[in-house]
């Protein structure tokens, strides 16, 4: 019974994206099958796998819009056990679209919930902001992964971001959980980053990861060759810590 | 006449909110009576001028929605010269809310336009996405004015954010132009930021500012303690160059 997460934060470049593309091509390395779904209009997490727009037919639009079977959605990757929902510029109208139609908040747990047992993981990127699109990220998954970059805008957004979750979990999703947050872009010699780990281990003791994702250049690299950072620069910090982040996650599931 | 100028970029995370406050900050020392409005639900700019929540009654919503006349609306600063529209969580609901509206796009332009006259500029931040909110930015403003961090997914989102603003000047604001795009968080060691300064400056050679706003740790501290860079840290490498492009930006203002 494969199992949907989502990663979420409407606060924007924290590093969504970065941890989506790395964390699922680790685990198709720890040979887990997993299905990426991008439901961000800006598609960067299409264009991280490699994938390039002109080969890319459908997007989740057409599962939420369309109503087209998921399984028509889902593209190869260079990588074996890594498959994905990719993105295109449709999304950017669906959350009008979506306003009027009934079960809007639904759609995409309908679609994924027909798919979850081809994969182990999916794994859900969603866009910097709490409307419909995000929404339904947070109605479909089973938790919800919050990158949280250690500054100081980024933490002042976290409480509306656990409200929004609280507010899911009572109207529409009802086992919905925190799987867990991530420190991402630290620089440990800053006080900044210093504090803000502090505060947030302080507030939520045991959802904090131990492993703290450093700013490195190499992860705003690997985008523009389309890879993962294993594939890019296995030698770099950037892939040794979203290799810890894995294992440390993969632990977490067997409850260790 | 005042010139209202709008800050936009879907891609999240690029300095937007960094650059409106710092913008606003230095035009008032300038002796420019400038506005700022802070559209985006995150409040973040709202925060970096100091301004409290719990001393926030009325934001951009009250206008757009409940249709309270603007200058109810504008607040003090701790800063002479300098006023802010502040944002609460009330403009999370905004977007679906706009929705069944008539004329919904120029929700925005109407309110501001009854203010216009009372200051030099007026500078709207706007949250990171391609919505309702920041389609009526893009109506309301005579201008508007490009972050670009210097890293590829930035890039690769531009394209997105150019087409959008045709698609406004064709159908709601004829004479929307652009400002300028100005690089931030530029490393200029390593080759992205050379590379996407590169790229930019050749398809919009008489767009892109000289001035380049390097990645400074001083410009992310100054929102935790609610003050714009020169009032932080006036001898930092963040507020010489926001104090540089307050005078290029005024400076294209006389048409030099
Ligand atoms: N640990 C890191 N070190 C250095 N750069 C990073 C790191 N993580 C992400 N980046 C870069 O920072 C930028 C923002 O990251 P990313 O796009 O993943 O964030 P996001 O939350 O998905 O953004 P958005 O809100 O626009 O969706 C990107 O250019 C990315 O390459
Ligand atoms: N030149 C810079 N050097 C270092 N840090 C910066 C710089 N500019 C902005 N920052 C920091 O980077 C983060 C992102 O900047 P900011 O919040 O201004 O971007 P934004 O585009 O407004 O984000 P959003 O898309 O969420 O509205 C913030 O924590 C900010 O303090
Ligand atoms: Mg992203
Ligand atoms: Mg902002």
């Amino acid at each position: 019974m494969g199992k949907i997460i989502g990663i979420a934060n409407q606060k924007g470049g924290v590093g969504k994206t970065t941890t989506a593309v790395n964390l699922v091509s680790c685990l198709a390395r720890a040979k887990k099958k997993t299905l990426l779904v991008d439901t961000d209009p800006q598609s960067n997490a299409t264009s991280g796998l490699g994938i390039e727009k002109k080969n890319v037919r459908y997007s989740i639009y057409d599962a939420l819009i369309r109503r087209i079977i998921p399984t028509e959605l889902v593209m190869k990757t260079d990588y074996s056990d890594l498959f994905i929902i990719p993105s295109t510029s449709d999304l950017t109208g669906a959350e009008i679209e979506l306003t009027d139609m009934q079960d809007r908040e639904h759609k995409m747990k309908d679609a994924l919930e027909q798919i979850r047992n081809d994969y182990d993981y999916i794994i859900i990127d969603s866009p910097p902001s709490l409307g419909l699109l995000t929404v339904n990220v947070l109605v479909a998954c089973d938790t919800v992964l919050i990158p949280l970059q250690c500054e100081y805008y980024a933490l002042e957004g976290l409480t509306q971001l656990l409200n929004t979750i609280e507010r899911i979990r009572d109207n529409f999703n009802s086992s919905l959980a925190i799987e867990g947050i991530l420190p991402t872009m630290a620089d440990l010699r800053t006080n900044l980053s210093r504090q803000v780990i502090a505060e947030v281990t302080n507030y939520f003791p045991d959802k904090v990861y131990k492993t703290i994702i450093p700013r490195n250049v190499r992860l705003s690299e690997a985008p523009s060759f389309g890879k993962p950072i294993v594939y890019y620069d296995m030698r770099s910090i950037g892939a040794d810590r979203y290799l810890c982040f894995t294992e440390e996650f993969l632990k977490a599931q067997n409850g260790e």
